[in-house]
């Protein structure tokens, strides 16, 4: 099973 | 006031045609540095990072920072009436809550104009820091979108493995699996043609195909594509965009559970 993840966990808002 | 004339007008077309079916609506950012964009698709596991620099437009002239908020798809359907030999020119007044697109036949025999409502679209920025990657892989971007096409119809994600044999593209379905390796190769005849493969450490990460496949849609931009690869990053697929800029899109990876 995969997981999707979102780029929000890599990248923080400016 | 904004005016950005832009001689390879088939460029912006092309541009719009790689991200519309991506992003519906983004923020168009104008500043001395040059036309750019950044946003996320609506489920935010893709963003796309555009910069066309301002030296590439044979006239820029960006009298204070400006942001338009466009539907791209319906900036699409308006660029889509430029021929691809037009020179096309962009135009916004400081504070208007419209932007203009003046098509020029390149005889001048012909001139259009198109007038497009902008939209306030909420967005923030992220932060895309430097990152240093444990391989780089730049190859032609057809050879890139005949795999990730290929790849697809038998399953729907993608395992990208670098390794020193070279970057290997793997995917598993219902009717079974398929590898496709491509191998360094710099001994050709045109260096579009090329596969040149960096390698720091070998990596291994799983995409949506999904994804891929619409970022192959910027194809027609460039001969080549760089993917660059990081554990616990997401990848990067860029394409230039001829000597003015890029268009980079980022996807974060699927995690084994």
């Amino acid at each position: 099973k995969q997981k999707q993840q979102v780029i929000s966990r890599f990248f923080a808002p400016k | 006031m904004l005016e950005l004339r832009l001689v390879q007008g088939s460029l912006l077309k092309k541009v719009l045609e790689s991200v519309k079916d991506l992003v519906n609506d983004a923020n168009f950012d104008c500043s001395a540095t040059g036309f750019s964009l950044q946003a996320m698709d609506s489920s935010h596991v893709a963003l796309v990072a555009l910069l066309l620099r301002s030296e590439g437009f044979e006239h820029y002239r960006c009298d204070r920072n400006l942001s338009m908020g466009m539907n791209l798809n319906n900036m699409a359907k308006m660029l889509k009436c430029a021929g691809n030999d037009d020179i096309v020119t962009i135009k916004a007044d400081d504070g208007g809550d419209t932007v203009t697109f003046m098509f020029e036949s390149p005889t001048q025999d012909k001139i259009a104009d198109f007038e497009m409502k902008l939209m306030d679209i909420d967005s923030e920025h992220l932060g895309i820091p430097e990152a240093e990657f444990q391989a780089i892989v730049r190859m032609p971007s057809a050879e890139f979108a005949r795999i990730c096409k290929d790849l697809s119809s038998i399953g729907d994600t993608v395992v990208i493995s670098v390794t020193k044999e070279g970057v290997k593209f793997s995917t598993r379905g219902d009717i079974g699996t398929a590898n496709i390796v491509c191998r360094q190769n710099t001994t050709v005849d045109k260096p579009e043609d090329a596969t040149v493969i960096e390698m720091q450490e070998p990596v291994s990460l799983t995409f949506a195909l999904r994804y891929m496949n619409s970022f192959t849609k910027a194809t027609p931009l460039s001969n080549q594509v760089t993917i660059s690869l990081s554990s616990e990053l997401p990848v990067v697929v860029e394409y230039k965009v001829a000597e003015m800029g890029y268009i980079r899109f980022y996807l974060a990876p699927k995690l084994e559970e």
